[in-house]
């Protein structure tokens, strides 16, 4: 499988909603 | 220090390794409007309660990659064994014995949060990980072994709170889809065993007691692993919070008050902060993508990859490529693995891009390094991520290199080494 890891996930507000069946991405998102 | 145009990133050398110090001090982060937030710190950083203790080496970059490449092989193995065996082949777990059962190597997953258990409470900090299901953490008197950890030991005895569950609970059987392995029985105790890959383990009594994530987020009976004899590669951590979509990851057992809601996200820098939330609303500018089900590994969060750009320019490569293997999101595998044609694109494409720069012995399993000790800045191209939603997801400049020395700095990509992984 493609493995989306966590240096690549870096700085972005990875948001799962797993009742919705989605994943958010936003960038910029640690502050 | 970054400074971003069209298609490439000019980065100061000097900013691609971590400073010394932490770069965002220990903020209190709240818990309103339903949402409770933890801070993430990179467990060998700076930042970490854990990195205070000197006698916890931290591994080298050859090492955390060595490790990553078994967590990769063993999430491969599973997600493999189950499509061929079709299911798992599950073992009976006994309180001395763990199946070679590949689960994941956690000794990799480098991001770590710090909840609080038992009562009165005491503070784990704990590796987290969308790639496992099920939480647990050492426990006196480590009837068998515990590993070195920063903390003290969690000891269940001094928790008013704690239960342990009796084998004939249904929470006993249901261990068998959270951990691959059918659950065993001491003294009519539930007794979990999971093992990660092929250096470390956890087996223990599974137990109840109250987890408090923040001074007004606390759950008082969750399910997690209270472990007797583990054995591996944790960096003294006290053990692991499983986020995976399994009924029994704590996402599951909060599900009541967060809508199997959670984010994070994890710092640019191995010396500043990033965060972990349970519930609340996805930020404005976020962009969404479906969830997808792997069959042969339903506790994944799979997702539906169809391209990559580098320097603007989307890649030809074909969208059978990524459908052919399948997608997963995993917070505790640290470099991404691509299907081998998506890679040696994405390699060719970017070498051409980087062709000024002279390149150097290859790091572990990353194949393209770069010796940048004659520059102050340099120009990388971006590199985006395509989904079947078509939504494209740009990459942070901190997540294209990965720097073992300002000597040697790698392409932060690997290719699978069979199309079918």
């Amino acid at each position: 499988v493609f493995i989306f890891g966590n240096v690549q996930q870096k700085t972005l507000e990875v948001f799962y909603d797993g009742s919705a069946g989605k994943v958010g991405f936003a960038p910029g998102g640690c502050s | 220090k970054i400074a971003e145009n069209h298609h490439s990133h000019t980065i100061e050398v000097s900013s691609l390794l971590p400073s010394t110090s932490c770069k965002s001090p220990t903020k209190v982060l709240s818990s309103h409007d339903n949402k409770a937030s933890l801070e993430v710190v990179h467990k060998y950083g700076p930042c970490s309660r854990l990195n205070q203790d000197k006698t916890i080496a931290a591994p080298t970059h050859a090492e955390i990659l060595l490790q990553d490449q078994s967590r990769v092989k063993s999430i491969h193995s599973r997600l493999s064994n189950s499509k061929a065996s079709g299911g798992n082949d599950v073992k009976v777990i006994d309180a001395t014995t763990v199946p070679a059962k590949d689960g994941s190597v956690v000794g990799s997953g480098n991001y770590i949060v710090t909840v609080g258990l038992g009562t009165p409470q005491k503070q784990l900090s704990l590796i987290f990980d969308t790639g496992s299901d099920i939480t647990w953490t050492q426990c006196q008197p480590c009837a068998k072994s515990c590993y070195k950890q920063k903390e003290q030991i969690f000891d269940p005895s001094q928790s008013t709170s704690y239960t342990n569950i009796s084998c004939s609970s249904s929470i006993c059987s249901s261990l068998t889809s959270a951990t691959g392995n059918t659950p065993g029985c001491a003294s009519s105790t539930c007794v979990y065993g999971i093992q990660y890959g092929d250096s470390s383990f956890s087996v223990g009594f599974f137990g109840t007691d109250k987890l408090t994530l923040t001074s007004t987020d606390a759950f008082n009976s969750i399910y997690f692993g209270c472990g007797q004899n583990n054995q591996g590669l944790f960096g003294g951590s006290a053990g692991l919070l499983g986020l995976g979509r399994d009924k029994l990851s704590v996402v599951s057992q909060t599900a009541q008050k967060y809508s199997k809601i959670f984010s994070y996200c994890l710092p640019s820098s191995s010396s500043s902060t990033g965060f972990l939330t349970f519930g609340g609303s996805a930020s404005k500018n976020s962009k969404f993508t479906p969830l997808s089900t792997i069959s042969a590994g339903p506790s994944f969060y799979g997702l539906d990859f169809s391209g990559i750009s580098v320097g603007g320019t989307k890649l030809a490569i074909s969208a059978s490529v990524f459908s052919n293997a399948g997608a997963i999101i995993d917070s505790g595998t640290v470099i991404s693995r691509l299907p081998p044609a998506a890679y040696s694109a994405l390699r060719a494409s970017f070498r051409k891009l980087m062709s000024k720069y002279p390149l150097t012995s290859a790091l572990s399993i990353l194949d393209t390094c770069y010796d940048f000790s004659n520059y102050s800045t340099i120009s990388v191209p971006k590199i985006g991520f395509f989904f079947s939603s078509g939504i494209e997801v740009d990459i942070d400049a901190t997540g294209i290199l990965y720097a073992n020395r300002i000597s040697q700095v790698c392409l932060a990509f690997a290719g699978n080494s069979d199309a079918t992984d």
